[in-house]
């Protein structure tokens, strides 16, 4: 759907079905952290899966928070300059249900925004510095 | 900045690529595509031409919902808005399920999950052209951007990776600057 004159259309739900947005079900999940089970929590691992936080997904998620989902969450808050707490908190939460790019934030456990700036990656950029 | 794994890009012998539509688009659409092109094309020495060729574009664009056969379904209102290949590929896909604003103030939309398509279109073509997300908020190419908000101009972040991969553009003054204005958007997150 294209918009080419926004001014003066009547206000709308927030979607046309009046469900909210795919991923505001997680907010649910507030305070959760290692050792908990809560329902629906595999689809969050399945949020971190298809954005690369999470390699080598089985076939089912469980709904436990478990250690894989904790590290996921680190790296999700160092990617996104959060405070690392490797828990669901709100800060964390209110940028995961943002609309985002599909494109994944680590391409095959290779690259990853800040959390894949390795030594070396600094080293090349203090040579590029010097050489000038 | 980031690159894909093997850092591709478009060769050298490829630096003046045309791009087509899949879908019937308004030239107001279109021209959509074009300004977010420009930002790209003013700080390298890369071009864009719109051709009428979908098949033969070097860049292929088009509007899709749900499951559309690349393996990346969308999944409707808000969530993922679009996703696009490394170079060079060329494919650029939209989720026909948004709400894209075309025109006008995205800002003061009545609709909550009005997105605006130029901020959209801009940070996709830096996936076409190589670069991966940043953790920079100010960058275009951060991963998120929230309902009614305008993101267009290219950060330093967004210039420098791009730079790297093809040089600059002659005529490029080293300006930039970075403007977001937003609805929904609550992070308070450091800047890198």
């Amino acid at each position: 759907r294209f918009f080419p004159n926004i001014t003066g259309l009547p206000p709308l739900p927030f979607s046309k079905n009046g469900t909210l947005a795919p991923w505001d079900a997680f907010t649910k999940f507030a305070g959760c952290r290692s050792g908990e089970k809560r329902d629906g929590l595999a689809k969050l691992k399945q949020y971190f899966n298809e954005f690369g936080y999470i390699q080598n997904a089985p076939s089912n998620f469980s709904d436990d928070f478990d250690d894989e989902l904790e590290k996921a969450l680190r790296v999700y808050q160092q990617n996104f300059n959060l405070n690392v707490t490797g828990e669901l908190d709100d800060q964390t939460l209110q940028k995961i249900v943002l609309p985002r790019c599909g494109n994944a934030d680590i391409v095959n456990g290779t690259t990853s925004m800040n959390s894949g700036k390795s030594a070396s990656f600094h080293t090349t950029k203090h040579f590029h510095t010097t050489e000038h | 900045f980031t690159f894909f794994p093997g850092t591709p890009r478009w060769p050298d012998h490829r630096q003046d690529l045309t791009y087509g539509f899949a879908d019937q688009l308004t030239d107001e659409v279109k021209a959509v595509f074009a300004r977010a092109f420009e930002r790209w094309s003013a700080v390298t020495p890369l071009t864009f031409t719109p051709t009428d060729s979908y098949f033969l574009a070097d860049i292929k664009i088009g509007f899709f919902t749900g499951d559309h056969g690349d393996g990346e379904p969308f999944d409707g209102v808000l969530g993922t808005l679009a996703h696009a290949f490394s170079p060079t590929n060329g494919r650029l896909h939209l989720d026909g399920a948004e709400d894209w604003v075309v025109a006008g103030d995205v800002r003061t939309s009545p609709l909550p999950s009005a997105v605006d398509l130029e901020s959209v279109a801009v940070h996709e073509i830096g996936h076409l052209l190589g670069l991966g997300h940043s953790s920079d908020e100010n960058a275009i190419m951060y991963p998120t951007i929230s309902s009614r908000t305008r993101k267009v101009e290219l950060g330093s972040d967004d210039v420098e990776g791009i730079q790297y991969l093809y040089g600059s553009n002659p005529n490029y003054n080293g300006s930039t600057s970075t403007t977001s204005t937003h609805e929904r958007e609550t992070s308070g997150g450091v800047r890198d």
